[in-house]
């Protein structure tokens, strides 16, 4: 565990946080895609299967459970809970991310580590994560004015992988066979994602002005 | 034979 690492962890734990904080103190979900949200889900339980059979540390185990459960609860409040559910933008919320699924399945089957059930589906939840911002992403744009919590969610979590590559980098040089190179295409596409959004939240940071992304 | 693949990052 290094320095780059554990501020990574600690960052996307915001992400989570900040999302829980604001559901449960505005008791609204409007600006969040549900979509991103349940392909979170997916992400979750499927990289964490080996959270009973493959014990890292009580560090390790304890986040994936943290994980695991905090993005079930906020797709629970989007969807069930009667006050927040009535808050979520349907309309706007249309990515068809059932294609980001299905080509996260297939790429996984064909590039993996072993072609194993847990393999496949680490590679899967690799994939999917890279691309899950993307109806979130889609959604600011369409709603134009991203309200400070929303932009701080998707600050903190493209902040998250910029820590994780770092971290790559760091092991790289560390240790001798080190080769993530699943991990390091899909970190780095993913991380590109966030490029243009960094680049309007560092515009309206110092134009202390709203974040306005370019419909 | 390679050590178990282990994935133990997040």
């Amino acid at each position: 565990m290094n320095a780059f690492r554990l501020a990574g962890d600690m960052t996307h734990l915001i992400t989570v946080l900040i999302l829980l904080l604001k559901i449960y103190a505005t008791k609204s979900c409007s600006g969040i895609s549900l979509k991103t949200q349940e392909l979170y889900v997916m992400v979750f339980v499927a990289r964490y299967l080996d959270l009973f059979t493959n014990f890292i540390s009580v560090y390790n185990s304890v986040m994936k459970v943290v994980f695991v459960t905090s993005s079930i609860a906020i797709v629970w409040c989007m969807r069930i809970h009667p006050l927040v559910r009535r808050t979520y933008d349907k309309e706007q919320d249309t990515f068809r991310h059932y294609f980001l699924v299905a080509g996260s399945f297939g790429l996984a089957l064909l590039f993996n580590e072993n072609f194993t059930f847990r393999e496949v589906c680490w590679a899967f939840s690799i994939y999917l994560e890279a691309v899950a911002i993307l109806p979130q992403l889609v959604l600011l744009q369409r709603s134009g004015n991203v309200d400070n919590l929303t932009g701080q969610y998707v600050f903190f979590l493209g902040a998250y992988r910029v820590f994780y590559i770092l971290n790559w980098i760091y092991r790289y040089f560390t240790e001798k066979h080190f080769s993530r190179w699943i991990s390091w295409i899909a970190g780095l596409v993913q991380t590109a994602l966030y490029a243009d959004f960094f680049y309007y939240y560092f515009i309206s940071w110092k134009n202390n002005s709203k974040l306005q992304l370019p419909a | 034979d390679e050590e178990e693949y282990k994935h133990d990052e997040l």
